[in-house]
């Protein structure tokens, strides 16, 4: 048996806004622990590891492992049904076929009960190597998301360029070039400000169409958390309210 | 610019 309850599904709402675009289905890993996700773009350009805490959970139950195949439109349909104070649960049986969705509005007398069938999906897993980051930079989501979407008029890639003296955002096309440039604030730890730990500077070129995936996002948290080693992925990470986080790996682009 | 995939990054375990 597994049941997982939140009394407020928007956190859940805003999970699935965050993958629906990049994502058509994906193997949720049940455990005692929590849940965890990690699925690829269909291009294999990007990857999402997600993962939600039980003790994030209402109520939290899993008796045994589970592995389900869901698709993320579908999913994304049936929280779209919820309101934002309703409760859900999810509730699946052990070597499920389908996993029950359960909206309970407060104050009223009334559930509503979806079903979805669960995908056979192959299990592919990638391993991602523990790695030290040449800068870390936080800095508030809403702003990465305006530079992304405000860049991404002028040019299909964005250059991220952090040295020490701030983080630079680049884009260039035929119509000319943007430049977004962001230093360090004073205080650190509030929503509104901008830390970069700086061990090496770094310069790399991404797709805009990627990162644009990724700031739908935004909503979960005040703060993003952008690490970046030259020639490797970028790890865009936004942590889900208290229960968990999201992060993003993005494979870079290089000179043809 | 080319486009690299994520996996040639992290492998198939």
């Amino acid at each position: 048996m597994f049941e997982a309850r939140l009394t407020q599904s928007a956190i859940l709402k805003k999970v699935l806004d965050a993958i629906k675009d990049l994502l058509t289905e994906a193997t949720f890993e049940c455990t005692d622990s929590g849940i965890q996700v990690q699925a690829m773009d269909n291009a294999h350009v990007s990857l999402v590891s997600m993962n939600l805490r039980s003790d994030g959970f209402d109520k939290y139950r899993c008796d045994r492992n589970l592995s389900m195949g869901m698709s993320i439109a579908v999913m994304s349909k049936i929280l779209k049904c919820a309101t934002t104070n309703d409760t859900v649960t999810m509730r699946a049986v052990d070597n499920p076929d389908t996993i029950e969705f359960m909206f309970d509005t407060p104050g009223k007398d009334v559930q509503a009960q979806y079903e979805m069938k669960l995908i056979n999906m192959d299990q592919e897993h990638l391993g991602i190597p523990e790695t030290v980051y040449s800068c870390v930079v936080k800095m508030p989501s809403q702003e990465f998301a305006r530079i992304v979407r405000d860049l991404s008029q002028f040019g299909e890639n964005i250059t991220i360029a952090c040295t020490k003296e701030g983080i630079k955002f680049s884009a260039a096309g035929d119509t000319g070039t943007a430049n977004v440039k962001l230093a360090q604030t004073a205080d650190s730890g509030e929503s509104d400000s901008v830390t970069i730990e700086m061990q090496e500077s770094v310069k790399l070129s991404f797709s805009c169409r990627y990162l644009n995936f990724f700031i739908k996002a935004t909503p979960l948290c005040e703060q993003v958390q952008l690490s970046l080693s030259n020639d490797v992925p970028l790890v865009c990470e936004f942590n889900i309210g208290e229960i968990g986080h999201i992060k993003y790996y993005l494979a870079p682009k290089i000179e043809d | 610019m080319a486009q690299r995939s994520i996996t040639s990054f992290f492998k198939k375990i």
